[in-house]
């Protein structure tokens, strides 16, 4: 189900919590290659999204948190341990 | 399998338990932790020993917050457990959250560590994440019946391909436990007192075995309701929804949004100011706020101020400006003021007396773009708030697009 509207800050900050935990995301991060690069957790969310099959939007959708929320194991999906 | 695919170069691995958790018996614990472990050895020539000090190549252990690695766990939810590649130190060594509720049965009340284990000893065999749904290495715990559990082809793959095949002579179990099927339990079989809303004698039956049609001239519906500006539409164990977000309906069923509740609601409202939807179903009702079902329901109707003699309501409905829903049961309707949380006087009513043109029972209703939908059978009428007059006739799928 969609997020109630006050929760949406909150649900925002517990993605991108999400992606840096599993799918090495750094806030900051720009390619030297990329003129633009406005919104740098769509690709980490699409990849997210690729990753577990649903529809690839880069969009932060209330099927993709709901993913992020389900109980899970805390090894990253796309890179090693460090 | 890891960047590099680092494995254990040898054959016999050893492994300690360093801790228990106290959700289980110690004696438990032991036994999931070996199943775990055998169902890796059945497909490789891995043997595993378990020794009772010292460092061992898998060190296991339950902790909670910061425990004196990179990652430290979350509380209840969330990261359940962590394990790292075959190595040197902490290479191999499984963490468990002892945050989380550790069980040995597949319920919805804790996590089956069986499972947790099998999925986080396949890290500290080399395995990374998979993501074929249904693999033992998908990173999501989904709860299963771990009677006679097979280890997914894709793990097999996966840890074949570290590892190799079994030895002829490796068929034996080569873990200090044999493998044993703990007996399964649902937690209605383990509780001694049936609850009142899942005792059979009060269970209206689905009243529909197969989802019918979206366009189904016939369709009608049992409940209908908003849901965080969704509007979800309930028949049996069916559930139509219909959302700003998508352009298709999507086709569910109850229990895939809420698999404690009953199917075949009689009634649903929502109070969105609280972020709340009652579902009604017989003499009882549930709050549920989103997924969660509010702790505390069900609770008896009673407590809303019906008399014992109304056993089940047709329809409700909530007016978010005037703050009242109204409940319609036969062919009289009452209204309850949701500040006072109390039913008003001078109800019930006769639904026709107020809504001129209602002339029998509500099915469902929904109030949605600040007008009253009531739905009867295949029909439904669009009802201005206010005057409470029929603005027009409708087919009670003319949400659906037909």
């Amino acid at each position: 189900f969609p997020v109630v509207p006050e929760k949406e800050k909150e649900e925002m900050q517990f993605a991108k919590k999400y992606l840096e935990n599993f799918y090495d995301f750094k806030e900051g991060k720009s390619s030297l290659f990329k003129a633009k690069d406005l919104n740098p957790m769509s690709d980490k969310i699409r990849e997210m999204q690729s990753f577990f099959g649903l529809e690839v939007t880069g969009e932060l959708n209330h099927k993709t948190l709901d993913m992020m929320k389900k109980p899970r194991c805390g090894i990253p999906d796309i890179r090693s341990y460090s | 399998t890891f960047p590099l695919s680092p494995r254990w170069k040898k054959e016999d691995v050893t492994y300690r338990i360093l801790n228990y958790t106290p959700d289980m018996l110690q004696a438990d614990v032991e036994e999931a932790i070996a199943r775990a472990f055998q169902l890796w050895s059945s497909v490789t020539p891995l043997r595993f020993t378990r020794v009772y000090s010292g460092q061992a190549d898998i060190m296991i252990s339950f902790s909670s917050g910061f425990h004196g690695d990179f990652y430290s766990f979350d509380g209840p939810g969330g990261t359940l457990a962590h394990a790292y590649p075959p190595g040197s130190g902490i290479g191999g060594d499984a963490h468990f959250d002892e945050d989380e509720n550790w069980t040995k049965f597949t319920t919805s009340n804790g996590y089956n560590l069986f499972l947790v284990a099998a999925h986080e000893l396949g890290h500290s065999l080399g395995l990374g994440h998979s993501n074929v749904f249904g693999a033992l290495m998908y990173p999501i715990y989904m709860a299963r019946d771990t009677r006679d559990y097979k280890l997914p082809q894709d793990d097999i793959d996966g840890i074949q391909a570290l590892y190799g095949h079994p030895k002829e002579s490796a068929a034996l179990p080569t873990t200090a436990f044999p493998p044993q099927e703990p007996t399964e339990m649902t937690p209605a079989e383990a509780t001694t007192e049936m609850p009142p809303w899942e005792e059979p004698t009060k269970t209206t039956p689905s009243k529909t075995p197969v989802r019918p049609r979206d366009c189904d001239p016939h369709l009608s519906f049992d409940a209908v309701t908003t849901l965080r500006g969704e509007t979800l539409f309930f028949k049996g164990s069916y559930v139509w929804r219909l959302s700003p977000y998508f352009s298709e309906i999507e086709h569910d069923t109850i229990s895939s949004f809420w698999p404690s509740l009953v199917a075949g609601f009689d009634a649903a409202y929502e109070v969105d100011k609280r972020d709340r939807v009652l579902f009604f179903k017989d003499n009882h009702y549930w709050a549920v706020s989103g997924y969660n079902i509010e702790q505390g329901f069900p609770q008896p109707i009673q407590n809303l101020g019906f008399p014992t003699s109304v056993r089940k309501i047709d329809a409700a409905v909530h007016d978010e400006n005037t703050k009242k829903t109204y409940f319609f049961v036969g062919n009289k309707y009452w209204s309850f003021n949701e500040n006072t949380q109390s039913m008003e006087r001078g109800y019930p009513r006769k639904i026709a007396a107020d809504f001129q043109g209602i002339g029998h029972t509500v099915d469902a209703a929904l109030q949605k773009n600040g007008l009253f939908y009531f739905f009867h059978g295949a029909n439904q009428y669009e009802v201005d708030i206010k005057s409470k007059k029929i603005i027009r006739m409708m087919r009670s799928n003319s949400w659906f697009n037909c």
